[in-house]
């Protein structure tokens, strides 16, 4: 069966982009079928891969209107890759589909409607919000995947995210839960950086969670460490591994789709 | 007159709070009366100024609401700045104002109502959107400053965003101006960073902008260097200034407050 991962942190330019590209890269360099999902108007993950959707063509916002299949606007990018490119009409979104029928279960419903589709897996970008849109990725994902930057106030950030993926798993999708936080931007040198990471490990390790969507969810062993070639891929319309294969990035990006593949493969 | 500026860009993660938590405390040394609006649902201004706004004091929303005026909400932080807090309930912001009378002037009426306060400066710091919340501060706002990190989609997210300012001038505020973009987590040694700042510094010095709300817009002299510090100091709840003087984002931040008031003073 095909596991939908969303990528979610409210907070902004913490490496949601850059995670969904580059971990996406890595599980298919494991001929495994994957599907991006940009859903956000600044369409980065779509600009990344050299998409600039046109107007014309079908994008994501096609397929929450409910006008055109995944399958439809599915972009092929190489054998076990392809995405569904967002536009910029993404920005209105929000109000164009507030109050419309089942609005919450759009993005889940078109997913459901592509499991024809040979997909391994759906990985979710979403924007720094916790709009309508997050809501619908969270509604239609398994598992969710936080990327996280040590921020002083990455622990409350996180704490709401949590609070909302579990109204999300109790009023609209009982099967959510947390995969586990990736920390990314990681830059050992400063004590800033060790006590936020200590805090939020421990606040996974400890039992206390047990009826909550995140009590199976760790901080993932693998580490993303700041590397300049992970922002500079995206200019060359490429993944880590096409631009430079023996960068920290790529490392990096490999240990965290083995260590996925690892936690999802054995269920 | 009081000038409103609002700090902007819906590329998440590139320093609005930082600037404007900082730039607001480098005018407030300079003994101007400067008050912060936190328009943000993540609240990350509020709580790096220690203000846990808890949902029953007055916050941002109940201005945008029209319960409070702005001076009933105002909490004084030192003898030269003050706050507006945010709280977590503007995640529904968007849903709960759209439709209701005159939502795009929320802001713009209570900053009017608010002029026998003895201000020379509003900074208002933006979420990373170009939603409803972003409207209504660029509705209200005399100038704005964009916080910009060289990345390889900088100019693209640049671009949409001065459309979105020039449709707010076109029909909401004809006085809207760019007063400059401020390179921020600036670090020299990269191509991709030289490359974004030329073609950024380009756009601005072509005289191809006459008409627009950016025409007079530069990009600010003023750089801020990427420094641990001021990732730091929000977590002891002080500003640059009082955390490290001596520290190159304490520099920056000065000559950034230096350069707003030359450019603003002489009007
Ligand atoms: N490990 C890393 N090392 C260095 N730079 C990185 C790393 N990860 C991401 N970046 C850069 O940091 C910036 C923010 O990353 P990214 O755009 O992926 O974050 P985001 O969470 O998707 O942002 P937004 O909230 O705007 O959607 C980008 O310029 C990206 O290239
Ligand atoms: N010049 C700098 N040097 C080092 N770190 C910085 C600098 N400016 C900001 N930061 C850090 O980078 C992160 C992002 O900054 P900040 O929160 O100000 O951005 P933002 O644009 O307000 O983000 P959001 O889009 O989520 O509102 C924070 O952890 C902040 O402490
Ligand atoms: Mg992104
Ligand atoms: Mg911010």
């Amino acid at each position: 069966a095909v596991k939908t991962i969303a990528v979610i942190n409210q907070k902004g330019g913490v490496g949601k982009t850059t995670t969904v590209a580059n971990l996406g890269a890595g599980l298919a360099r494991q001929q495994r079928g994957v599907c991006l999902v940009d859903l956000d108007s600044q369409s980065h993950l779509s600009l990344q891969f050299n998409l600039e959707a046109d107007d014309d063509a079908p994008s994501v916002y096609d397929v929450l209107a409910g006008d055109v299949t995944i399958s439809t606007a599915a972009e092929r990018l190489d054998a076990h890759l392809c995405i569904v490119p967002a536009t910029a009409d993404m920005a209105s979104i929000d109000m164009d589909l507030a109050g419309q029928n089942n609005w919450q279960y759009r993005l889940r419903d078109s997913l459901i409607a592509a499991r024809h589709l040979p997909l391994e897996f759906v990985l979710i970008d979403c924007p720094p919000a916790l709009g309508l849109v997050t809501v619908n990725a969270l509604a239609a994902a398994d598992e969710v995947i936080i990327p996280l930057q040590p921020h002083f106030l990455a622990m409350q950030g996180l704490a709401r995210l949590l609070e909302t993926i579990r109204e999300v798993r109790d009023h609209l999708n009982p099967r959510l839960t947390v995969l586990g936080v990736v920390l990314c931007m990681y830059e050992t040198v400063t004590r800033l950086g060790r006590d936020v990471v200590d805090d939020v490990r421990e606040f996974f390790a400890s039992d206390a969670n047990g009826e909550t969507p995140w009590a199976g969810a760790t901080v993932f062993d693998s580490v993303i460490r700041r590397n300049i070639r992970l922002a500079e891929c995206p200019s060359h319309g490429l993944s880590i591994f096409d631009y430079d294969a023996r960068s920290n990035g790529a490392a990096d990006y490999a240990a965290l789709s083995r260590e996925v593949l690892q936690r999802l493969d054995t269920g």
